[in-house]
């Protein structure tokens, strides 16, 4: 027996909103701690790991270990279904085909009932090793998303730049080249505003804008997004720390108290002069 | 030219 309920359920729609572009089936892994899910998109170039955990639901439980494969496309549709203010209640039954969506209305005078089909997906899993990157950028998630968006206009990469003051980010194409610089900030009022850069040494690496753009879905989520680098590790060494991970925190939106309930982390490789 | 390496060739499979 599972049974999850969350009273944010714009929490859920948020999620599917980040990942349902990037890829199509998934498989959510539910156990006593939480409920996570990581694939590839199509072309196995990034990878997204969710995590939400358990205590970040209003009622959890989870008997045994279960995985729900589905296509998260029709999950979006459903999800979609939901008003922005509705509990959002996942149930599934043992060894069960289908998973049961429960969409209960603030007033608690209209209950919503969807039913999913599950599928058997033959998952790739990716072990992925927990490592400290070299530099760590963390921004508002907004300004970060509109860098990536404005610099698809100019080119199909965008060259990071990291020191110890500031960030920079280029693209360049045929019809130009455009940069963004970023100065660290002192301590604010607004830690949502804040700009921070920790770094063991200065790197300059190129990602492609296609995928950032798809990471920057989750924008909602999260005031605040985290890009995590390491500098190009010499060809012919093990390349095994060398991937960006733009990563977003997942809160509850208490007011009064906020906490992290989860993450959603997109890993990226740079891309490589031939 | 810049080519994308695949993530998967970062990470062990499981």
């Amino acid at each position: 027996m599972f049974e999850a309920r969350l009273i944010q359920g714009s929490i859920l729609k948020k999620i599917l909103d980040a990942i349902k572009d990037l890829v199509t089936d998934a498989s959510w892994d539910c156990s006593p701690n939480g409920m996570s899910l990581q694939a590839m998109d199509t072309s196995h170039v990034s990878l997204v790991s969710v995590s939400l955990n358990s205590d970040g639901f209003d009622k959890y439980r989870c008997d045994r270990n279960l995985t729900l494969g589905m296509n998260l496309i029709s999950l979006s549709k459903i999800i979609k279904c939901a008003a922005n203010d509705d509990t959002i209640i996942i149930k599934a039954g043992d060894g069960g085909d289908k998973i049961t969506l429960l969409f209960e209305a603030q007033n608690e005078s209209e209950v919503a009932e969807y039913e999913i089909k599950l599928m058997n997906l033959d998952s790739e899993y990716l072990g992925i090793p927990d490592t400290t990157y070299n530099v760590t950028i963390k921004m508002p998630s907004n300004k970060f998303q509109r860098i990536c968006r404005d610099l698809s206009q100019i080119g199909d990469a965008v060259t990071i730049s990291c020191a110890k003051d500031g960030v920079r980010f280029g693209a360049a194409g045929d019809l130009g080249s455009g940069s963004i610089r970023l100065a660290q900030t002192a301590t604010s009022d607004k830690p949502e505003d804040s700009v921070t850069i920790s770094m063991q040494e200065a790197l300059c690496q190129s990602f492609a804008l296609k995928y950032l753009n798809h990471f920057a879905k989750a924008t909602p989520l999260s005031a605040q997004v985290t890009l995590s680098m390491s500098p190009d590790v010499p060809l012919g060494e093990p390349l095994l720390f060398n991937v960006c991970v733009v990563e977003y925190n997942i809160s509850d939106n208490d007011d009064e108290n906020p906490s992290t309930i989860g993450f959603i982390r997109y890993y990226l490789a740079p891309k490589i002069d031939d | 030219k810049c080519s994308q390496t695949r993530i998967d060739s970062f990470f062990k499979m499981m």
